[in-house]
């Protein structure tokens, strides 16, 4: 492996990355799920951490474009030169220029450049390695085809980064015990029959087809929204679930995030001064989706996609027995589950009324 | 059979740009230097060559003009 001259890092842990424009050989969503795999890659083997923005200057800033291009390095159209970038450092330093004249894809075929690939080699650049002459190794010059599935970074590479940022810290922020008492969670919602259950980057899935619980993490099927949400909730006969993040949401469909996503919450119909949603739930009986913010709640009707008028209410007037914020929610067997700390509370649809209190992590069999 | 001498020359022109790009070759304009210049392109041919594993001759052979023209990234392989 090589560096730059000097060895120009990132002095921090915590680097922002920024899409300024996409390819239109390929979907948006599997552009960005390209990135987030690439930087998936540098992260899972350093004490790195990408978070990307989708506004302003991010440290690193991607983007796409043909022949000169701003830069002193234009690009050479098909063939040749198919990307650069810049090591760490202020400006332009971080940024990746992808050749808008190569055809990009997601698969590894023989008509196009696997832009997760590329993409993988060119951060190796932002974040300061410079070529390799190991065969094999990503950040060998070269363009090499390959499997993408699974990828794992050579040998060469892992010494390369790890010389620049350390290895990953020995204490990988490790998932809670599915029966720890003191368990909580982010978001929770239905999918496709299953309940998955979201905490920081980790995801649980109960399944009505097998009695164990599957432990994930939620990289592994939307790579792009990789770092957790704040709520979910699920439409059945859309088969849509939504996910919040901050004042963002993102609908997805299986592993499919829908293209033009995120947009902002206030597209629901929440005031600017609302900048993040505690938890979600839909009745699929009533088609109304109720989405809580501190002490108070909005009721959304998904027929006409639109805020309920009267709203917001608070929690309390209206679910007896529910006093406090809901860190998240659920509608399952005829009954609302809204979870607060460590604990959940069962209430009865029709009338709103408690039925009974549990512990949080109470669908594990534990 | 030997190589027709324009598509000789472009190949040249073609390998000393690469070599420009990426082994930070720089060719001194002025044609009195031409001998100095063909042995320090002859250098990073070299240079070039040893990078990639191929053999080391400093010629402009097939395999190393070959390796040249493959799909990569824009960045140099050695730099000052």
């Amino acid at each position: 492996y090589s560096t730059f001259p000097q060895s120009p890092r990132w002095k921090k842990e915590d680097v922002t990355y920024g899409i300024l424009n996409y390819t239109p050989d390929m979907l948006q969503a599997d552009v960005e799920e390209a990135i987030a795999k690439a930087f998936q890659l540098w992260s899972s083997v350093t004490p790195l951490r990408f978070t990307r923005l989708y506004s302003g200057q991010a440290d690193i800033m991607i983007s796409f474009a043909a022949g000169f291009h701003g830069d002193f390095y234009s690009f050479d159209g098909p063939g040749g030169t198919l990307a650069h970038a810049y090591p760490p450092s202020s400006g332009i330093g971080g940024d990746a220029h992808f050749d808008e004249d190569e055809n990009w894809t997601k698969f590894t075929t023989y008509n196009g450049y696997n832009l997760f690939l590329v993409a993988a080699h060119e951060l190796g650049h932002s974040l300061g390695l410079g070529h390799s002459n190991v065969f094999g190794a990503l950040m060998y010059p070269i363009y090499m085809a390959r499997d993408t599935k699974d990828y794992r970074l050579p040998q060469d590479d892992i010494d390369g980064i790890q010389a620049l940022y350390g290895a990953t810290p020995s204490k990988t922020p490790t998932r809670p015990e599915d029966c720890d008492p003191h368990l909580t969670f982010d978001a929770i919602t239905t999918l496709r029959g299953e309940i998955l259950f979201f905490k920081g980057s980790y995801v649980w899935r109960k399944s009505p087809y097998f009695s164990d619980i599957e432990h994930d993490t939620i990289s592994s099927f939307w790579p792009s929204l990789a770092s957790g949400f704040d709520a979910a909730y699920e439409v059945d006969k859309k088969d849509r679930v939504i996910f919040f993040k901050d004042d963002q949401y993102w609908a997805v469909s299986g592993y499919s995030i829908e293209p033009g996503f995120p947009k902002p919450i206030q597209n629901l119909g929440f005031p600017t001064s609302v900048r993040k949603i505690d938890a979600a739930v839909h009745d699929q009986n009533t088609k109304k989706t109720y989405f809580f913010v501190g002490n108070k709640y909005w009721s959304y009707n998904e027929n006409t996609q639109s805020m309920e008028r009267g709203y917001p209410r608070k929690i309390a007037a209206d679910f007896q027995g529910i006093d406090h914020t809901v860190d998240a929610a659920l509608q399952k067997n005829g009954h609302f589950y809204f979870f607060h700390g460590s604990n959940q509370y069962e209430v009865d649809i029709k009338n709103k009324k408690l039925i009974r209190i549990m512990k949080s992590n109470s669908w594990f069999n534990c | 059979f030997p190589v027709v001498p324009e598509k000789e020359e472009e190949d040249m022109q073609f390998a000393k740009k690469y070599l420009e790009n990426f082994y930070d070759f720089k060719e001194e304009k002025n044609s009195l230097f031409k001998a100095k210049n063909l042995n320090r392109m002859a250098d990073k041919i070299r240079e070039m060559q040893s990078f990639f594993g191929l053999e080391v001759t400093g010629e402009l052979n097939h395999k190393t003009l070959d390796m040249m023209k493959q799909p990569r990234c824009g960045i140099p392989d050695v730099r000052s």
